[in-house]
């Protein structure tokens, strides 16, 4: 079998100044996961690699640079599959934890639930020795601007994040 | 959102999406991607889905169990993965796109948005792209 790894790194409107940082974004991400695999790792250990990678990157909604909800706060999803036993795990609405995927992760592999959410979530990160870090520590000024912008009456967050239906 | 799928050496595969979900959400709200089937689905059977796009509209529609579907009746990545966006497009009104892997190790990263940035890694090539019908290639 000839390995292959693919990403993405959101669907949407990027605005023209942003686009060649997603594009860098998205290729360095696609080699270390791939790098991962051709080590002869599992594609589970790959596609983990991956997304880290992409929710370490600020260009990206997901980690640090995550966009802000209405109280201008970071809440964070992530799921992880595993092909061969279906096995999954997932974490939702998830706060002060720079790299959800990898508290998705552990769902699947230490216990015997699908998904983990808010304080749950964070409760099961701290038992599992995930550092936390400070709310702050995730939002961009990127962010911020779009939050702001957003607030306004007559805004639409949908439109804006992804365009209007052609 | 970003996401990531892949097949690796002995044929197995593998899904993940994370998010910082829909803009200026409500507090409490929780999209596709941590659902099951919605915002990711693996099995070694049929291939991996990772999708992005408006949750709500994909959650409607199961968007990655969907194309997965398609997939194991026949149709190629693409094909799937084309169809399943067609679908959310017609019956939800919702954009988005996914890559996705077959366990032969086929691929595809298709959107009905304006954009989206991938990139996918097979062989000593590496290609990506981020506007519609866009696939550049270089060396890894």
């Amino acid at each position: 079998m000839l390995p292959v790894l693919v990403v993405h790194g959101g669907a949407g409107q990027i605005p023209k100044e942003r686009v060649e940082m997603a594009s860098a974004g998205v290729r360095a991400a696609a080699r270390a996961g791939y790098a991962v695999l051709q080590g002869g790792r599992s594609s589970m250990d790959a596609v983990v690699e991956a997304v880290t990678n992409l929710e370490n990157n600020p260009s990206f909604n997901a980690g640090y640079g995550s966009v802000l909800n209405v109280k201008g706060e970071v809440e964070m999803d992530a799921i992880v599959m595993d092909g061969r036993t279906l096995a999954s795990g997932a974490v939702s609405a998830v706060r002060n934890i720079a790299n959800p995927i990898q508290l998705a992760r552990l769902v699947m592999e230490q216990t015997s639930h699908l998904c983990l959410t808010a304080g749950g979530a964070g409760q099961f990160a701290r038992a599992m020795g995930m550092p936390e870090v400070p709310g702050d520590s995730l939002i961009t000024e990127y962010a911020r601007m779009r939050w702001k912008k957003n607030l306004a009456p007559n805004a639409n967050p949908v439109e804006s994040q992804m365009g209007k239906m052609g | 959102t970003v996401g990531a799928v892949a097949v690796d050496e002995d044929g197995n595969i593998a899904c993940a999406t994370s998010t910082g979900g829909m803009l200026n959400k409500m507090e409490g709200r929780v999209g596709d991607t941590a659902c099951i089937g919605c915002g990711g689905y693996a099995d070694n059977r049929a291939g991996a889905v990772s999708p992005t796009g408006h949750g709500e509209a994909i959650m409607k529609v199961t968007l990655a169990r969907l194309i997965l579907f398609h997939m194991a009746q026949g149709m190629s990545p693409e094909e799937a993965s084309d169809l399943g966006l067609a679908t959310m497009k017609e019956r939800v009104e919702g954009l988005g796109g996914v890559v996705t892997v077959d366990p032969q190790g086929r691929w595809a990263a298709r959107f009905t948005s304006t954009q989206m940035a991938w990139a996918a890694a097979q062989g000593g090539t590496l290609h990506f792209g981020v506007f519609s019908g866009e696939d550049v290639t270089q060396d890894i």
